[in-house]
C-alpha cells in the first residue's frame, strides 16, 4: 500500500522493523481469491531462503506453475472441492482452477500484509508512491478458498487446516458469514486450532455498517478488525449551473469533461422503475440520460456498475450521492465514466437543485490526489458494530486500521471495477473494505512477532490493542463518519493501531490455551459443543467458578442486566459486576498506576489495587475492576476507559457499558 | 417427493476422534468406513486433521440421519457460505 506506512509511523522505525532478518522468518498466510503471481508485489528480490520450518506447496493448476512461487510468494494452494459440490464445476473459462487469483481480492489483501516494496506504484496516477505490505519482508502464502460463487466452509476449513500444517504464523481472513455460536462457525473453530498453535487469526469485521450488532468474526481467540480511513483523498468536484461547488471523489482517469456545463437529471427521472434512482441495469431510459449527467443515488447494486448504466443508457457523467446509510462516507471509485460520489447532504443540495432549476446543469472535474486531509481517521460508515451479539461481555471489535480508498496489488484477469466490460488492465487497484483492514493487521502482527517471537497471539494482540489511539492530536475522540460525531468502542474497538507503540507496549493482557476453555466453561459449553470447538473431551470443574469477566481480554464489555423486582423495572436496584484481569510485563521493572475516565456518572468504577509493581520480565499482576450502577432504562449505553502507566508506556483498555 | 429425497448437500461431519474402534489403525480410514455404512455413492470431500477431526461430503437427508446415529459422530453441519468484506 502508499500512504498507510507512513500514515501508521512505519516510517520512523524504518531503520530496524522491515529490515529485521527476523521478519523474513515470518509467514502470512492468507485465505482469499488467491493471487496474481506477477504482480510486482510479489517480487523475492533481496529475501533470504524460505524458511527451514515450511512445509507449504506451490500447487500446479490452469495457468500457475511451480515458478510462479518465489522467495516472496512461498505457498500457493487451492481448495475447490466444497465450492463444486454444491454449485456444479467450476468454469474454467471464467476462473482459473488453481491458485490464480482471477479476481483482485486476494491479491490486494496478501500484498497488503506483506508485499514487497514497488517504487513508483499507483492507479492511473493516483495514490502514487513506494507501496508496501505492512510486513514487506514477511513471506506470503496464499489458500485459494474464494470464487466466484463465494467461500464455502468445507474450503475453508480444507485451507486453514492446510495453512496450519504449512507452519505459517499468521493466518488473514478478509471474509465472514452469518453470526452463528462459536461451535458451529467454520471459521472459529479453525481459528481456534490456529490459536492452539501459536498462530495469530485476524479476520475483517464486516462491511454492515453503521447498524449496531452487525459484526463477523467476535470469537475471542480471533482479532477483529474494524475499518477507517486514511489521510488521504480523491477529489472531484462537483460544479453546478447555479455557480455551487461541491467536492466528491473519484478515480476517473479517462477523457475530462469539457469545461463547459452539461444537462443534468436525476435518475429517478429518468426510469419508469420506481428504484430508477438507484441506476440499476436496464432501469434508466436512454432519451431521457443521452449527453446529460445522471445523478444517482447510492445503494443496492454496485457502484461502479452504476456508472457502467449511465454510460450505457448514454450519459456523459455520473454524480453518485450518498443516502442515510451512508452519510458523508466517500469511497472512490475507478469508474468507466466522469463521476463524482458525493455526501449525502450535498447530494440532498444538488437533488433539491434538480428539482427546482428548469434547466439544470453540472460538470465535473478531477483533482487528482490529496493528502493530509483531517481529520483522520474516522471509522468508516461500512465498518461493522458492535455490541458483540454472540457474547455481549466480549467488546468488539478489536482495534480498526486503514481500510478506505487503500492502494495493493491487483490481478491481470479483471479490470480495477471488477466489471465484466473493463478491460483496463492495472497492477494496483484502490478499494474499500474491512477485507482491507484485516491485512494491514495481519501484517503488522507480523512484524510484531518477529520481533517478539516468544509473544503468544494475544500478547500480539493486546500490544496492538492497548496501544491503539482513540483520540486525535486534539484530544477529540476520532470521529464516526456515519454521524459525524464520536465514535464509540462499539466501532473502533480499543482505537486505531499504533504499531510503533506496539512493538513496546510494556505490559500484556495475555491468554492462553486454557484461559479460553474456561471461557466456554462460563458459556456453559456442554461436551458436545467443547469437542466441535476445541477438539477435546473437557470437563469443567463443578467446583470452579467460571466467569466470562475473568477473561484476561484487553478491553472491557459490561452488560448490565436491569432489575426486575415486583413485575416492573426497580429504580433502586444496584447491578455489581466484578471483571478480573492479569498483567504480565514484557518492559523494564517499573510501577504502573491506573487511571479511569468515564463518561457517566451512573457507573462507580473501583480499581483494585491501584498500582502495580513490575520487578521482572514476564512477572504477572492481578488486579479486579467492580462496576456498580443503579438501574438505567433499557437500551442506555455509555463508555469508559481504564489506564495503567508507568510515566513511559500507557496500557489502555476501553469500558462499554450497556443497559438491557 | 423421490427426487427432494435424492438431492444432496454438503456437509462437515464432526468426529470423536476418541471414540475410534480399535479395529482402525488411521482416523481417515473409521471416517471412510462410517461413510461407507451409510452410502454407496457418497465421497469425501476432504479429511480434516488440525482443525477438526472429521471430513466433508455429500449426503441426502436419509444418509445424514442414518450417519448421525452411528457411534463416534459428534455433529453433522451443514456446509454454510462465507462472503469476501
Amino acid at each position: 500500500t502508499t500512504r498507510t506506512p507512513l500514515f501508521l509511523g512505519l516510517d520512523r522505525n524504518d531503520g530496524f522493523i522491515p529490515q529485521s532478518d527476523s521478519t523474513g522468518e515470518m509467514i502470512v498466510g492468507v485465505l482469499d481469491t488467491g493471487a496474481w503471481p506477477e504482480s510486482q508485489s510479489f517480487d523475492d528480490k533481496g529475501l533470504g531462503a524460505v524458511p527451514s520450518n515450511w512445509k507449504g506447496q506451490c500447487e500446479v493448476g490452469k495457468n500457475f506453475n511451480f515458478s510462479s512461487c518465489n522467495r516472496k510468494l512461498i505457498g500457493a494452494r487451492f481448495f475447490s472441492k466444497g465450492y463444486e459440490a454444491t454449485l456444479g464445476p467450476i468454469d474454467e473459462t471464467k476462473e482459473s482452477k488453481s491458485p490464480r487469483d482471477d479476481d483482485g481480492h486476494g491479491t490486494h489483501t496478501s500484498t497488503t500484509a506483506a508485499g514487497s516494496v514497488v517504487e513508483g506504484a499507483s492507479l492511473f496516477g493516483y495514490a502514487a508512491g513506494a507501496a508496501r505490505g505492512m510486513a514487506a519482508r514477511a513471506r506470503v502464502a496464499t489458500y485459494k478458498v474464494c470464487w466466484l460463487g463465494g467461500c464455502f466452509s468445507a474450503d475453508i476449513l480444507a485451507g486453514m487446516d492446510k495453512a496450519i500444517e504449512d507452519g505459517v504464523n499468521v493466518i488473514s481472513m478478509s471474509l465472514g458469514g452469518g453470526m452463528t455460536d462459536y461451535y458451529r462457525d467454520s471459521l472459529a473453530i479453525g481459528a481456534f486450532s490456529a490459536m492452539e498453535r501459536g498462530i495469530l487469526v485476524s479476520c475483517s469485521a464486516g462491511n454492515a455498517g453503521p447498524s449496531s450488532f452487525s459484526l463477523s468474526n467476535v470469537a475471542p481467540w480471533i482479532t477483529t478488525v474494524g475499518a477507517g480511513t486514511l489521510d488521504r483523498d480523491f477529489p472531484a468536484y462537483v460544479t453546478l449551473g447555479n455557480g455551487k461547488n461541491f467536492s466528491g471523489v473519484s478515480l476517473y482517469s479517462g477523457k475530462p469533461l469539457s469545461d463547459s456545463l452539461l444537462p443534468l437529471i436525476y435518475a429517478g427521472n429518468a426510469s419508469n422503475f420506481s428504484n430508477g434512482n438507484l441506476c440499476m441495469k436496464g432501469t434508466l431510459i436512454p432519451s431521457k440520460v443521452a449527453g446529460k449527467i445522471v445523478l444517482c443515488d447510492r445503494g443496492v447494486n454496485a457502484r461502479v456498475q452504476k456508472g457502467t448504466v449511465v454510460k450505457e443508457a448514454g450519459g456523459v457523467g455520473m454524480i453518485l450521492a450518498n443516502t442515510e446509510a451512508n452519510g458523508e462516507e466517500l469511497v472512490a471509485d475507478a469508474h468507466l465514466l466522469p463521476a463524482s460520489a458525493v455526501g449525502q447532504s450535498d447530494g440532498d443540495i444538488i437533488k433539491r437543485y434538480l428539482s427546482s432549476d428548469a434547466n439544470p446543469t453540472a460538470t465535473i472535474t478531477f483533482a487528482g490526489t490529496k493528502v493530509g486531509i483531517q481529520p483522520s481517521p474516522v471509522v468508516a460508515a461500512f465498518s461493522s458494530r458492535g455490541p458483540n451479539s454472540i457474547t455481549p461481555d466480549i467488546l468488539k471489535p478489536d482495534v480498526i486500521a486503514p481500510g478506505v480508498n487503500i492502494l495493493a496489488g491487483w490481478t491481470g484477469a479483471a479490470g480495477p471495477t471488477g466489471l465484466a466490460v473493463d478491460t483496463r488492465r492495472v497492477g494496483f487497484n484502490i478499494i474499500s473494505g474491512t477485507s482491507m483492514s484485516c491485512p494491514h493487521v495481519s501484517g503488522l502482527a507480523a512484524m510484531i512477532k518477529a520481533v517478539h517471537p516468544d509473544w503468544s497471539p494475544a500478547a500480539v494482540r493486546s500490544a496492538l490493542m492497548t496501544t491503539a489511539y482513540n483520540t486525535y492530536k486534539t484530544g477529540a475522540m476520532i470521529q464516526d463518519i456515519a454521524t459525524g460525531k464520536a465514535s464509540t468502542p462499539f466501532d473502533h474497538g480499543s482505537g486505531h493501531v499504533d504499531p510503533v507503540s506496539a512493538l513496546d507496549p510494556g505490559l500484556v493482557y495475555d491468554l492462553a490455551v486454557e484461559d479460553y476453555i474456561g471461557f466456554l466453561c462460563a458459556l456453559n459449553y456442554s461436551q458436545v459443543q467443547f469437542t466441535l470447538l476445541a477438539r477435546r473431551n473437557f470437563t469443567c470443574d463443578p467446583s470452579k467458578k467460571y466467569s466470562v469477566t475473568d477473561l484476561n481480554y484487553p478491553s472491557f464489555a459490561v452488560p448490565f442486566e436491569t432489575a426486575i423486582e415486583g413485575g416492573g423495572a426497580s429504580a433502586s436496584a444496584t447491578s455489581v459486576v466484578k471483571h478480573t484481569r492479569t498483567l504480565t510485563n514484557v518492559g523494564s521493572p517499573a510501577t504502573y498506576k491506573v487511571s479511569v475516565s468515564s463518561e457517566t456518572r451512573s457507573v462507580k468504577i473501583a480499581v483494585q489495587p491501584e498500582s502495580l509493581t513490575f520487578s521482572s520480565p514476564n512477572e504477572k499482576k492481578t488486579y479486579t475492576v467492580t462496576f456498580t450502577t443503579p438501574s438505567m432504562p433499557s437500551g442506555t449505553t455509555s463508555f469508559a476507559r481504564l489506564e495503567w502507566s508507568d510515566g513511559k508506556h500507557i496500557v489502555g483498555s476501553p469500558i462499554a457499558f450497556t443497559w438491557t | 417427493e423421490e427426487q427432494l429425497k435424492m438431492e444432496k448437500t454438503t456437509y462437515i461431519v464432526h468426529m470423536a476422534k476418541s471414540q475410534m474402534p480399535a479395529t482402525f489403525d488411521e482416523h481417515a480410514h473409521w471416517y471412510a468406513s462410517s461413510l461407507e455404512s451409510v452410502s454407496d455413492s457418497a465421497e469425501m470431500l476432504y479429511t480434516y486433521d488440525n482443525v477438526i477431526h472429521g471430513f466433508s461430503t455429500r449426503l441426502t437427508d436419509q444418509e445424514a440421519k442414518s450417519l448421525e446415529g452411528l457411534p463416534g459422530i459428534l455433529a453433522i453441519l451443514p456446509q454454510v457460505r462465507y462472503e469476501l468484506h
